[in-house]
């Protein structure tokens, strides 16, 4: 049981490692608390974004949480395959470059699963294969096809939707 | 396995029967607040089966029924068509069509391919292609720092759990 | 006291009215639970944003529950001046649409008040008097002040401030 | 009253001595994820007289000084500088300087104008000009939909106790 998890947990712990780098440029690697005795300790997240100091992702900024929330998720995904993502506004935090940066990261790893993403943002938007607005009329949802438009400045599909 | 397409009807601010065709990559949602993205989110929970009505945002189950100033809808319906040729949901069709029909009272009737199914048997189905109703996949508006927020120790609890 | 509070209610109300129609062209108002004996019952928030039924705030979408709290924290002006306001992030689940209406609230109520935002949004950011870009360099915090232009859809400070 | 300027040492990723003008209208704060904006956000908390270090994003309060690679500063200085032109701060100056010193032990050093005075005073002159460390003008990351969040009967509260 404990071989099992500790091989899992170094798988775990790489993928980490390459999304995070992927996404960030930085480092990131889990951490066991207990190493001796991986279960009566926990597991922390550290991550080293660039330029700055390694930290425990528990004491980083809302956008740094959200970056390594995103890089643990897909990182459990080699252990655990799950047939798809539904995500809904996971970058309501991300400065403009992080937001693009994840919008590229969701590209890639769509060709291998499923993404369904929910976003207020042209650069995420922009990623798809297909976007869809949804807008309310006499208070019933409808949803129509948006066509795919790069270079959004006008507030993009949203606006259109009005 | 991936999700074809999802319909929906009744449900929310879906009054009208909605079909929304998925990629098999990536496809994105948008649209101005309100305008009911985050129901259909809320969905797909409850097409896999989601039991709680907080993790549907509601006070009650019976909240996602649709209602309008004009009239209550009779129940809430959401159907999820996967694509199976890969038979990671161990059931011998290509195309796999779950639903979930609620009216009040007890939980709805859960159907596979048109067929009543009990609940047990549809989640022993999904689960065996790791589909679940909540699960790291799956992650609601506000929640993307759960998983940074969370002590080691729940943290060794999720990874340990998966293995 | 229960008339200094009634007529309390009903200002803030009213404001609330106000900043709301000017945010959403929709009709807000606050409610007492109890109106034969207020203090009995609790407050709540009635909003109907256009082109959908009344609901009570605790049922509304994540954008607008954000809408709907900055009209509030303004509508208590009138009874409760506060010399300043400082708001991190409140825009980061609106729509550019409400995006847009929430600059333009800000920029006209910082005539009365004074309001220190921080934001990642860049039609937020051009409603500044004065836009501060802050960024880390070797474990500290620079502060620069940075021009004001308008239409920036590079990603606009952020990504200069790379 | 308006805060003309806030000088921030030693405070979190503050690690050099920064001054930041503030206007009279609208200030906008922006910038990359981690560079420090809400740490300003928490240095205005904590000259305000911040006690919980939850409410500075911290487990302890010595967690607000700055720690680096290289050194850990000795202490955390925040000062605020007010616009007191109309006297709202019932002290007899047009510009009203505020600060605390904090480097570990006890709450820190507060001082008025230059001069070392009690909380307990400092806090009753701020609050005659409704200024407090915490107070619904002022809004945390995350926090914009706590206020939509509460039970009708906290915003009962909120409302009654302003009156
Ligand atoms: N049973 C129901 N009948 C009718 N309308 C409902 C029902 N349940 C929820 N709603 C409405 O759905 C709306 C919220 O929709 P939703 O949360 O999907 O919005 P959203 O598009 O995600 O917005 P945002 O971008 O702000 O997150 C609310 O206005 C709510 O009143
Ligand atoms: N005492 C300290 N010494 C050094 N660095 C610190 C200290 N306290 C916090 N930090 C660092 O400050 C950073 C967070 O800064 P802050 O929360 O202000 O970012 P932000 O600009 O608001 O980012 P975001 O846009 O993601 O919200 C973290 O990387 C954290 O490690
Ligand atoms: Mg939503
Ligand atoms: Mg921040």
């Amino acid at each position: 049981k404990l071989k099992t998890f500790l091989s899992a947990f170094e798988g775990i712990s790489q993928n980490f490692q390459e999304i995070f780098r992927r996404m960030t440029g930085g480092d990131g690697r889990l951490v066991l608390e207990n190493p001796e005795n991986p279960f009566e300790g926990g597991v922390d997240i550290s991550a080293r974004f660039p330029g700055k100091a390694e930290l425990s992702i528990g004491s980083a900024s809302g956008g740094e949480k959200s970056v390594a929330t995103v890089c643990f998720i897909l990182a459990l995904q080699a252990f655990r395959p799950v047939p798809f993502y539904a995500f809904d506004e996971i970058d309501a935090h991300l400065d403009p470059l992080n937001t693009q940066k994840l919008a590229e990261i969701l590209k890639e790893r769509s060709k291998d699963s499923q993404f369904i993403v929910i976003t207020l943002r042209d650069s995420t938007i922009s990623a798809g294969d297909k976007v869809y607005g949804v807008y309310l009329k006499d208070g019933v949802s409808n949803v129509v096809c948006l066509p795919r438009i790069e270079g959004l400045g006008d507030g993009g599909p949203s606006e259109r939707l009005k | 396995v991936h999700i074809k397409k999802i319909t929906v009807k009744g449900f929310k601010t879906f009054g009208r029967k909605t079909t929304i065709s998925l990629e098999k990559g990536l496809t994105i949602i948008t649209g101005p607040n309100g305008s009911g993205k985050s129901n259909i989110m809320d969905a797909i929970k409850f097409a896999l089966g989601e039991l709680s009505p907080r993790e549907l945002r509601g006070a009650a189950i019976s909240d996602v029924i649709h209602k309008s100033q004009k009239a209550s809808a009779g129940s809430a319906y959401v159907s999820i068509q996967f694509d199976n040729r890969d038979r990671r949901i161990p059931v011998d069709s290509d195309i796999v069509t779950i639903s979930r029909e609620y009216s009040g009272g007890g939980e709805g009737i859960y159907r596979l391919n048109g067929r009543k199914i009990s609940r047990k048997y549809l989640m022993d189905l999904l689960s065996s292609a790791n589909i679940m109703a909540t699960g790291h996949n799956i992650v609601p508006q506000h929640s993307i720092t759960r998983i940074a927020e969370l002590s080691p120790a729940e943290r060794m609890k999720i990874i340990a759990d998966l293995v």
